[in-house]
């Protein structure tokens, strides 16, 4: 463990309490993509498989059942609770994530780590958390405007991997047979997504006011 | 074959 993961960690931690605050207690999802939401559960519920065999540290499993519980939530409160599932829009949220889902499957299949049907899901699950905020970014884009709280939750999640990235650095010059080419270059792909977003969020942001978020 | 290498990082 290293300051950048365990920072990264907590930034992430923090995207699910800035979005679980904004829909239980705004009372609205809007804004916020289902879909992208219910990618984020294909990825922890695909990749935490292993919770029931491979025990890391306390640490790790405990993150992975919190994870694996937010995003289902996160889920079923926007597509099942009411007022919540009255806010989401299916016309503007409505980024086809079979294009998504497909793909990474395939690039699961073909390129993975140990061969093993675990390992291809464990990748699969890397590729498409790369891909998953994209029907977010999307219905930001058709918005124009970002909401102050989803905002800032898209910037939580944009530094998580971001910090992960640096974390990935220093084990690569800190351990000797440290090598993840598939988390590395996933990693980068993602972080990449959200460089145009950080862009305009720290125009926003920039000497203290805040001005709403304004995306192209 | 590589040993299984367990998945440290979540």
């Amino acid at each position: 463990m290293n300051i950048f993961r365990f920072l990264g960690d907590m930034s992430h931690i923090l995207s699910f309490v800035i979005l679980l605050l904004k829909i239980t207690q705004g009372k609205s999802a809007a804004g916020i993509s289902l879909r992208t939401q219910e990618l984020y559960m294909i990825v922890f519920c695909s990749r935490y498989l292993d919770l029931f065999w491979n025990f890391s540290s306390l640490y790790n499993s405990f993150l992975k059942v919190v994870f694996i519980a937010c995003s289902s939530a996160i889920v079923y409160i926007i597509r099942f609770k009411s007022p919540q599932k009255d806010t989401w829009n299916p016309e503007l949220d409505n980024f086809p994530i079979q294009y998504l889902i497909g793909p990474c499957a395939v690039a699961g299949l073909l390129i993975n780590q140990d061969w093993t049907p675990f390992e291809m899901i464990w990748a699969f699950s890397i590729y498409l958390e790369a891909v998953a905020i994209l029907p977010q970014l999307f219905l930001l884009q058709k918005q124009g405007e970002v909401e102050n709280l989803t905002s800032h939750y898209v910037a939580a999640l944009g530094a998580y991997r971001g910090l992960y990235l640096m974390n990935w650095v220093y084990r690569y010059f800190t351990e000797d047979d440290y090598l993840q080419r598939i988390v590395w270059f996933a990693g980068t792909v993602q972080t990449g997504l959200y460089i145009d977003f950080f862009y305009h969020y720290y125009q926003s942001k920039r000497g203290g006011l805040s001005r709403p978020v304004k995306l192209p | 074959l590589a040993p299984e290498r367990v998945h440290d990082e979540l």
